[in-house]
Parts: structure tokens; C-alpha cells; sequence
């Protein structure tokens, strides 16, 4: 569920064209007395961004601070380098860049102990940014443009999605809980079908605008999510192929043209949402 | 490579689960 540059088929710039990485090699880094540090410029996404560091912390102690500067809507994540990749300090945000916000970061990115421990190597600091810039559409879930960085965002953030998606799904199953006892109510025909896009939005306001979640892979979950209840909708192909690896649970909601369906009797979907298991 | 893909499909089932329950909750 997981698409390239041929099967999207969005207005614009190719995803491969949203996506770069640029790599700041700050060399003899034990004579910078300089309170601030700036990088080159360098475009990704029809941007131009820089990377703003502060060797002594910005306004906090024993910190390397670090920042991504720009002045539009996007979004960012920079790394530093450690000579064992498997040490590098991977943080991932997201962010709307606007006018009079136009940096974003980390104050207490990295503990200066934690810089010289392998992340200073021959005088020399390498730090890199990752930036993938989002077309700004706010009725569809958006995906994580390079594969090597997603792995790397799966081993780091898998928990956190987790918790954000059992507790979104949780304060929504008791409402629905509070429903179902009122069986009389209900009958099979009404109320099963609403335009995907006005659900996305309500999903893409909920975790990227209100800014619950700051983690690209939240983001990326629900968009090969939504691509796998489309395959699953269009072509039974897809779900017997899933199959063949994992179990998974029929989908409650298929997805007719420009609308979600709920895939079954109601009330028999609604006791499944409220008490099956979470994945 | 196992490890991987068992995250993957981990990922996509719990974006499922959140645009399915999201439905729910809009329709209800």
C-alpha cells in the first residue's frame, strides 16, 4: 500500500521532486566561538532552506541546539550523523512554516556530552537534513517520501504511532458505545455512507492540523491505511494477497467511488468497532 | 527483513483501523 512517483497521479511536483537531503560537514569544531552557526543554502521542494545551530545551546546549557529555517508551509526532519550509524540521533517533526514562524527545531537537540561521544569525529560535526515538502491538501493523508528514512522512522517511532492511534480510536469507541445500547434505533439502511473527503479532513485536521501529533509516520500509517481499503475495495486480489502473510480483519468501511460505505450491518459493524481488538 | 514487514503491516492495519473508526464516529 505503499506507492511510487508512477502511480501518483496528483497535479504538480513528483514526490521524488518534494523530497532532498543535504549534509552540513561543520569542520574544526572545537574553535567555533560563534553563538550561532548557519549553513549554505540549499532548495528542496521549490524551497530554500538553511540549518541554524547553536554549538552552546539557545538559551538552555549543556545542549546543541539545532534548527531548520525557511519561510513557507512544510515540513522537516534533520539528523546528526554518528560515525556508527546505527548511533545517529534521528528526530522527525512536523511543521507549518509561516511568515513570522519560520524556524523550527530543537533547543535541547543533543546533550554536548552526547556530541563528543562519537558524533565529533576528527574535529569535525556532520549533521543532515531530511526535508519533504507537503502539497497542501487537507483532505488526504500524505506519505513519507524516502524508503531508507521511513525504515528508519518505523524503528524509531512505531510505538509512539501506536499510542496515538490507540487513543484516537479509543475516545471514539466509547462515544459509539454509548450508541449501541440504543439497538431500536437504528436500522440498516440509514445513515451508512459520507463523502471521503469530508471524513479525511475531519482525520488530516485531527492529527497534522491541530498539531495533536508532530511525527511524519502518523501521518504515513493513515495513507497506506486508506490505500489498503481502497485496494481492498476495488479488487478482492488485494486482501487475498494479505492474507496469504497475516490475518486481518475484514474492512468495516469500503470505499464506492467518492464514498466511504459501511461494508455491513450496522449494528453488527458497530459492535466490531467498539470491541475488537486493536491491531 | 521479516522484522520489516511485520512492521509495515502493523503500520498500515492501524492506519486502517483509525480512517475506519473515524467513519464511525462521523456517521453516528
Amino acid at each position: 500500500y505503499w506507492d511510487t512517483d508512477e502511480n501518483d497521479n496528483e497535479s504538480g511536483k513528483k514526490p521524488s521532486e518534494l523530497f532532498g537531503k543535504f549534509t552540513w560537514r561543520i569542520e574544526k569544531i572545537s574553535q567555533v566561538n560563534k553563538r550561532e552557526l548557519r549553513s549554505i543554502v540549499f532548495e528542496v521542494g521549490g524551497y530554500k532552506w538553511y540549518i541554524l545551530i547553536y554549538p552552546q545551546g539557545c538559551d538552555v546549557h549543556n545542549h546543541l541546539s539545532l534548527f531548520l529555517c525557511v519561510a513557507n508551509p512544510d515540513k522537516l526532519r534533520p539528523a546528526v550523523v554518528n560515525k556508527d550509524p546505527k548511533k545517529s540521533k534521528y528526530s522527525d517533526t512536523l511543521h507549518w512554516f509561516w511568515k513570522k514562524e519560520h524556524d523550527w527545531g530543537w533547543k535541547k537537540f543533543m546533550e554536548l556530552s552526547q556530541v563528543l561521544d562519537g558524533f565529533v569525529v576528527n574535529d569535525t560535526l556532520v549533521i543532515k537534513a531530511q526535508v519533504q515538502v507537503i502539497r497542501e491538501k487537507k483532505s488526504r493523508p500524505f506519505r513519507c517520501f524516502d524508503c531508507t528514512y521511513r525504515r528508519e522512522l518505523v524503528r524509531v517511532y512505531l510505538t509512539s504511532v501506536e499510542q496515538i492511534c490507540r487513543h484516537s480510536i479509543e475516545e471514539r469507541r466509547g462515544k459509539l458505545g454509548k450508541l449501541i445500547e440504543d439497538k431500536v434505533r437504528w436500522s440498516r439502511n440509514h445513515l451508512s455512507r459520507e463523502k471521503t473527503e469530508v471524513i479525511l479532513k475531519e482525520v488530516v485536521k485531527q492529527f497534522f492540523i491541530e498539531k495533536e501529533v508532530a511525527s511524519t509516520l502518523v501521518m504515513d500509517s493513515l495513507y497506506s491505511g486508506l490505500n489498503m481499503l481502497e485496494s481492498q475495495s476495488i479488487s478482492k486480489k488485494g486482501r487475498a494477497k494479505l492474507l496469504d502473510t497475516e490475518e486481518t480483519p475484514d474492512p468495516m468501511v469500503s470505499i464506492d467511488k467518492d464514498m466511504f460505505v459501511l461494508a455491513d450491518d450496522m449494528l453488527l459493524l458497530l459492535e466490531r468497532a467498539i470491541l475488537e481488538p486493536f491491531p | 527483513k521479516n522484522a520489516i514487514e511485520r512492521d509495515e503491516r502493523r503500520l498500515t492495519e492501524l492506519g486502517r483501523r483509525c480512517v475506519e473508526i473515524f467513519v464511525f464516529a462521523h456517521i453516528f
